[in-house]
């Protein structure tokens, strides 16, 4: 599964 | 972070300024379209909503406030603005945003990042929505020919800085080892395209002198 991608942009 | 995304983020910054210097301070929404500032405003309200639970930097918190603050302000401005309403062309400002909104919303339940979070279908929403915003501002410029010279470096600055994150993107997939966002990266990619006509007639038209107004054809 795609990684969880966190969302640290803006 | 690294330069790519802070230059993104600036040139974003500049673009609120610019927008905001035009129809706060110059009292005029001329050649400016109201369906674009909203979908902005839809943009920032939705994907900035972990604003409530996501404390990922200051940087972010703050600047995440800053254009929720910012697109609000000018869709207030521009909708009850008495000097605003009047250089406002709502006639002319007629791209049928229907037709955006509801296929992004449509992608954004369908391919997001987890099926199983409300958050991350409207986050996936708010970017779709994003890479097509700017498509009534385009469509007025393109109908009024000519270019009002702020409001050209408007959109230039709004073109510019997904243009930033394109490259930022590019940095990170090289630098950090799994890091993947095909989602940003296709939408980014839309996005950026969407602007190379502008950009191709905001160079020609500037590289003559900075305040030399923008003719599209």
């Amino acid at each position: 599964a795609m990684k969880r991608a966190l969302h640290d942009e803006l | 972070m690294n330069i790519f995304r802070f230059l993104g983020d600036m040139s974003h910054i500049l673009s609120f300024l610019l927008l905001l210097h035009k129809i706060v301070g110059g009292k005029s929404a001329a050649g400016i379209s109201l369906r674009t500032a909203e979908m902005y405003a839809i943009v920032f309200c939705t994907r900035y909503i972990d604003l409530l639970w996501n404390f990922a930097s200051l940087y972010n918190y703050l600047l995440k406030l800053l254009f929720i603050g910012a697109s609000l302000t000018i869709v207030y401005f521009m909708r009850y603005g008495p000097s605003q309403k009047a250089t406002y062309n709502a006639d002319e400002d007629a791209f049928p945003v229907q037709y955006l909104i509801a296929p992004c919303a449509v992608l954004g339940v369908l391919i997001n990042q987890d099926h199983s979070s409300p958050f991350e279908m409207v986050w996936a929403f708010s970017i779709y929505l994003e890479a097509v915003a700017i498509l009534p501002q385009l469509f007025l410029l393109q109908k009024q020919g000519e270019v009002e010279n702020l409001t050209s470096h408007y959109v230039f600055a709004l073109g510019a800085y997904r243009a930033l994150y394109l490259l930022n993107w590019m940095f990170r997939f090289m630098t950090e080892p799994d890091y993947q966002q095909r989602i940003v990266w296709l939408s980014g990619l839309v996005q950026t395209a969407l602007y190379c006509d502008f950009f191709y007639h905001y160079y020609q038209s500037k590289k003559g002198g900075l305040n030399k107004s923008v003719k599209l054809p």
